[in-house]
């Protein structure tokens, strides 16, 4: 939309308000640091900024377009609308995008079929000119998380929307993740130079190796190359497009002596959050004595040469594939990532390689899932007994053991993938609170395009309702696995009970799967990551603002910090304070009003301590007059021994 | 054991259903199928 007033600053605050449900809260929180690695957006809780946006549960999932300056503008996440990208899509819209099929020049590239409208809907398909929307000189995206879909308010069974190129029917309507271009759009309306949490990528096909150094101060190097004899045969940024096209970073451990070392330096990196995920793909064809480490070099005023931190160790039998590794990092000051190869003492014919490493500040996935030959999976029938393929056990931070299923061919539409998550019996089931209470689990696709930025992995996640009811059964789907589950068995044999799944047949359409690069080197990955999220059962923040037409002032800041017992909270140097309240013969204490005193408790902790002195004393004395007796008794029996001594000699 | 089959809740009810099929659903007649405009707010 054009028109500086709509724009919003680049950190925008937000209220999640407490209507939502918990699944949508945490993919709020979700969405918003997709729009930290990938744009320059922020976000920050609402401090009592004039203008902010409110996200709420209200009927369906919508949006005003661009900053209307009416101090609370409100979205709505209501019932299944929780999706990472309906909720990137309306926070776009928020920030100033129409739907991409309204584009001035949109008749170009599709053809709307005005006979194929619902009734009364075909405002729907209005277009803007160039006065009213700009397309800020991007081409136009059919591959835009903000384009309708073929089927947008169709009254038949026919699409409403048609490309003009035919080979983009499917792909128009994608809800993954932002485009490419709706980046570039976002980042040209924002004048974004750079983003929060993005900090490198590399895949090597570039001479300079991404500014990497060999370093000095080992005896053997990392080669860039396109192809090993003995493993890969290709390098991942191309897998499956093109041969001997592309680069990988490779370690020869088939010469040389055990020990030997290969150290490869990242250029300088300066952390923002203090949290990255360093993530980089690998293929072992040496031996399994050879080993890589993964280490930081922290420069600090107190260390500026750098000082060497080991955060990972990757070793093992060559798999004769390339994996996916995440490395969690947590560094403050300016940094290197080193890549440091180690030739171990069994033979080997290979070496170990290196690409498509993405370093950003976030959180790393908890468990990666990684399914091969997944072509034939998909061209095959069902599978198995189920038709479905389970992943292996994984436990969340807090205990609970899960299990992820995916059935490739989906359930009863056959083009679908679906995906559910279960619960299972696990090792510490009797020790954890149950039904089991506001887990997230957050399933990813892994689009695996080499640059962390330009991905549209599908994202669902499904959060643990203690109080959902299965209708079926009138259990709770979320209780014990060993109470509410079946049995079931793992590969090895071991029986275990896994209970209800929870999920959808809808995870992702076969068409959308094959494009992207979902699918490489015949693999794809699936990243599972669980958190507990009851921490946001309460999100709002009840701000007292008096508002005008266009503007708002903050007159309590406080609201959100919590004062309990009755406390009041005031504003002291633009900090919450709670002022507790006190009664004749009691008072609250504490940060919050947390602790309470009564005169009872006064006069009880008087009577105690003077009985504990009187005690001490009592003790001390007692003590005191063993002593002096058993020291003038000693002096006594002395005299009395002498006279004996002198009686007797005389 | 035989391996027996658990009751699975579908979300999305095996429909793939956007964010205008959810809103249409619903009743409701925003523009372009997701968007509120100013003049629509409550005062």
């Amino acid at each position: 939309i054009i028109g500086d007033e709509y724009r919003w600053p680049h950190t925008i605050p937000y209220v999640l308000e407490d209507s939502l449900e918990m699944n949508a809260k945490g993919l709020i929180l979700k969405a918003f640091e997709q729009y930290r690695l990938k744009t320059c957006i922020d976000f920050k809780p609402w401090e009592g900024e004039r203008n902010y946006i409110s996200v709420f549960k209200g009927s369906g999932c919508w949006s005003s377009v661009g900053n209307r300056q009416q101090g609370r503008q409100e979205i709505s996440i209501g019932q299944s609308c929780d999706r990472l990208a309906t909720i990137e899509h309306e926070f776009l819209h928020a920030l100033g995008f129409w739907h991409e099929q309204s584009r001035s020049d949109r008749d170009d590239y599709v053809t709307i079929m005005r006979d194929r409208i619902q009734a009364g809907r075909e405002h729907n398909f209005n277009k803007y000119d160039d006065k009213t929307s700009d397309f800020l000189n991007v081409p136009y995206d059919y591959t835009s998380v903000m384009h309708y879909s073929k089927t947008a308010f169709m009254n038949g069974t026919e699409p409403t929307i048609l490309t003009n190129i035919p080979a983009f029917i499917d792909v128009i309507g994608q809800r993954m993740d932002f485009s490419e271009y709706d980046i570039q759009k976002l980042s040209r309306l924002y004048n974004c130079t750079s983003s929060l949490s993005f900090m490198e990528t590399c895949s090597f096909e570039l001479e300079n190796v991404c500014g990497m150094v060999q370093s000095t101060e080992d005896n053997d190097d990392w080669q860039r190359i396109t192809q090993v004899s003995s493993g890969p045969q290709d390098d991942h940024t191309y897998a499956g497009i093109c041969q001997e096209t592309g680069y990988f970073l490779h370690f020869n451990t088939s010469t040389g002596n055990p020990g030997d070392r290969a150290v490869l330096e990242s250029r300088f990196l300066y952390p923002k959050r203090g949290f990255q995920c360093l993530q980089f793909y690998y293929f072992n064809s040496g031996s399994e004595g050879d080993q890589l480490n993964i280490l930081v070099k922290e420069y600090t005023e107190e260390n500026p040469n750098g000082t060497l931190r080991l955060v990972g160790t990757i070793q093992g039998s060559p798999v004769g594939y390339w994996e996916l590794h995440h490395v969690s990092l947590n560094v403050m000051s300016k940094f290197r990532i080193v890549f440091e190869g180690v030739k171990g003492s069994t033979a080997s014919n290979g070496g170990f390689s290196i690409d498509d490493i993405n370093l950003s500040e976030t959180a790393c996935p908890h468990h990666v899932w990684h399914i091969r030959n997944f072509t034939h999976l998909l061209n095959s029938s069902p599978l198995g007994l189920e038709g479905k393929l389970y992943s292996p056990p994984f436990y969340s931070p807090e205990g609970y053991a899960f299990e992820v299923s995916i059935y490739v061919n989906g359930s009863t539409t056959p083009f679908n993938l679906a995906m559910y998550v279960s619960l299972i019996s696990g090792a510490n089931d009797d020790f954890l609170q149950w039904p089991c209470a506001w887990q997230q689990v957050t399933v990813v696709l892994l689009d695996q395009h080499p640059d962390i930025r330009q991905r549209m992995s599908n994202v669902r996640s499904v959060t643990t309702d203690p109080t959902y009811v299965q209708e079926s059964s009138g259990e709770y789907l979320w209780d014990r696995p060993n109470k509410v589950g079946t049995n079931a068995s793992f590969p090895n044999g071991t029986q275990f009970m896994r209970g209800p799944g929870y999920g959808t047949s809808a995870f992702l359409t076969h068409e959308r799967l094959k494009i992207r690069d979902f699918i490489k080197d015949d693999g794809v990955f699936i990243l599972i990551t669980t958190e507990d999220i009851s921490h946001l059962i309460s999100t709002e923040q009840n701000f007292t603002t008096t508002q005008t037409p266009h503007q708002m002032t903050t007159t309590d800041v406080c609201a959100a910090y919590g004062c309990q017992n009755d406390g009041i909270c005031i504003v002291v140097d633009g900090k919450p304070v709670c002022r507790c309240p006190v009664g004749v013969d009691w008072w609250y204490t504490g940060d919050k009003c947390e602790t309470k005193g009564t005169k009872e408790n006064t006069v009880i902790i008087a009577v105690a301590s003077s009985l504990s002195i009187f005690a001490v004393m009592l003790i001390i004395t007692v003590v005191t007059a063993c002593c002096i007796k058993k020291k003038y008794r000693k002096k006594i029996n002395a005299i009395n021994n002498l006279k004996f001594q002198n009686a007797s000699a005389f | 054991l035989p391996v027996q089959t658990p009751f699975e809740t579908d979300e999305d009810n095996e429909i793939e259903q956007d964010i205008f099929d959810i809103n249409e659903a619903l009743g409701l007649n925003l523009f372009e199928g997701d968007i509120k405009l100013e003049n629509e707010r409550n005062s």
